[in-house]
């Protein structure tokens, strides 16, 4: 079972892919978030750091036995167990084809749309509306899958799950742009059984309340 | 959080890419 | 092991993922890029098509017991053996690191900086030369890797090594773009050795000449 530490900043959607899965497979998993273990914009410069995470970026994962990964659903997949990442080749391609979903069809334009509204980017209302529209896109296709299945892989939760979850955090927490959105209650309903299960992260949550 | 994701590096215009991509292969194979 | 149908265009990076893995797995893949098997923009917007590729996007896969799949990552990993998509659980972590490296670090850059030398989208100057930073930046990541290595996870060739050279393939077309970058050779030679082992698909690269 994978032992080890997770370096990022506080309340990164891309480490909560690998918390949660942690959670579910029992894989031991210390969070590095701040001083002295790890300090956001100071630590992931130093050469220590980029020699093992040439990118300098976070989530990165360091196992007890020295074992260094970047790159969130990586690191999320090595904490998993076979059933989060799926137990047979289909399940397995299943579970790939929704978290490269998760990163190419929501996460962009969920980007494009919530930023502005943090003050992260300038606001472009053209850019906005075209976002809006592609998000509604995403999720009207994931919608349609969960209509007659409770999770995205099979019967259980899977890495799948956790992935699109996670990548619709600003989403809701930016809660009235999912009800904008018209979101039928299917995705609201998913993300609560994702969620449900694992009592150890609903903390991470809380500050989300599903449309 | 909002301090920490402004860092993040997000390809926002994929779309636009995406649709750039399709249109011309649309016409590239008539 | 796999037998289906790949549906794409002609000469698409995303899908020669697809078509290299099963070369090396022996899966046996048929590709439809034109009539009257598939017509792109035509068949994948069909209710027919739709229904089993909602995005109506290409690469999309179906095998011949009817199973189906979308996203080039998933399709690839599917065609794929157990030593392409790593036989140890940090072998197929580190696999996964790598693709999703082509993805966010290769793939967003290089298209901004290929795409108006291709006449697919409007020249910008300033978006330009920060995206010859940015690849500059990811291939001396990747360069440094494969200094002391031959492939990228472990000792022979795997999905990551196919995923990284497949995102890599606009730039190599565009040769002088290459060129500027004042690659080092272990990059190419890389690109040499993982294509060299697989004679059945080097003609897909014949357009191409290493920097």
């Amino acid at each position: 079972m994978a032992a080890g530490t997770l370096y990022t900043y506080p309340e990164n959607w891309r480490a909560f892919k690998a918390q949660i899965a942690a959670q579910y497979s029992g894989a031991r998993l210390k969070v590095a978030t701040s001083p002295p273990a790890f300090t956001f914009g100071q630590t992931n410069r130093t050469p220590a750091f980029l020699s093992n995470f040439p990118l300098g970026k976070v989530p990165a994962y360091q196992g007890d036995d020295g074992f260094c990964l970047f790159e969130s659903n990586a690191i999320a997949h090595f904490l998993s167990n076979d059933a989060l990442r799926g137990a047979t080749p289909q399940a397995a391609a299943q579970v790939l084809q929704w978290v490269s979903f998760a990163d190419s069809e929501i996460i962009p334009p969920a980007s494009a749309w919530v930023f502005p509204t943090l003050g992260i980017m300038q606001f472009n209302k053209q850019a906005t509306e075209q976002a809006k529209e592609d998000v509604k896109r995403a999720l009207t296709v994931l919608n349609q899958h969960l209509n007659t299945r409770t999770f995205l892989v099979g019967e259980r939760v899977s890495l799948a799950d956790i992935t699109v979850v996670c990548s619709m955090l600003w989403l809701y927490k930016q809660n009235s742009l999912l009800n904008k959105c018209q979101i039928v209650c299917h995705i609201s309903q998913f993300i609560s059984k994702v969620l449900a299960r694992e009592k150890h992260v609903s903390h991470l949550f809380c500050s989300v309340r599903p449309a | 959080a909002v301090d920490f994701l402004a860092q993040e590096k997000i390809w926002f215009d994929k779309t636009r890419y995406d649709e750039a991509e399709r249109r011309f292969y649309e016409r590239m194979n008539g």
